[in-house]
């Protein structure tokens, strides 16, 4: 699956 | 959660709790652009959408909520609070929401990382952050009257974009596939449009002046 690790920014 | 980006939720915390003292204890919003903090309320509604049905950590929901409620909060003071109201530069404060608001639904309709409603809105809250503080830097330059609580807003909230800045190297170089740009360019943008006001910021501190802005 694609990262979606900006998503666990604010 | 590195050390970078700890660093830059505390400052953009500290920018907004500045913000709030200044209008709750002082009873005033002189210098503060309505528009500003209206399109923070857009920037925050349109990137929180995802907050009942995605978990992160409790520190990401809280810190959520916060800016939602703070931003709604500043917003009904500047509006609706008799004292602050009076305060409020409404003559000087003319820039259109809809001329940084247009562009920005446009760009996130054309580039985006996934075509679907929640990724086009996160997309657009990235972009209209990028530019939400222009009525802000707007309103400095006309009034040129600083006090020094509305600059401290200005220089943490600066100052929470250049620890994103870091935060991304960081983990760029810690982290395998995190590459974003979208989110990089448009936070670099961002950070760009502060330039100009940090350079004064530091010119009035290391004089031990008050800031004050060229004509």
């Amino acid at each position: 699956p694609k990262d979606r690790s900006a998503k666990d920014e604010l | 959660m590195n050390i970078f980006r700890l660093a830059g939720d505390m400052t953009h915390l500290a920018s907004v709790l500045v913000l709030l003292l200044k209008i709750h204890t002082i009873k005033s919003c002189a210098g503060v652009s309505l528009k500003t903090q209206e399109l923070y309320v857009i920037v925050f509604a349109t990137r929180y959408l995802d907050i009942f049905t995605s978990f992160v950590s409790i520190y990401n929901s809280l810190m959520k909520l916060i800016f939602l409620g703070s931003s709604f909060s500043i917003v009904w003071y500047m509006r609706y609070h008799k004292a602050v109201h009076r305060t409020y530069d409404r003559e000087q404060d003319t820039f259109r929401h809809w001329f940084l608001m247009l562009p920005c639904i446009l760009l996130a309709l054309l580039i985006h990382e996934k075509f679907t409603f929640f990724e086009v809105m996160w997309t657009f809250s990235l972009y209209l952050e990028a530019v939400a503080i222009l009525p802000q830097l707007v309103l400095l330059q006309r009034t040129r009257n600083i006090d020094n609580l509305t600059g401290q807003y200005i220089f943490l909230l600066g100052g929470y974009r250049g620890f994103y800045i870091l935060n991304w190297i960081y983990r760029y170089f810690t982290e395998p596939h995190y590459v974003h740009w979208i989110t990089w360019i448009s936070g670099l943008v961002q950070t760009l449009l502060y330039a100009d006001f940090f350079y004064y910021y530091f010119l009035s501190w290391k004089n031990n002046k008050k800031l004050q802005l060229p004509a």
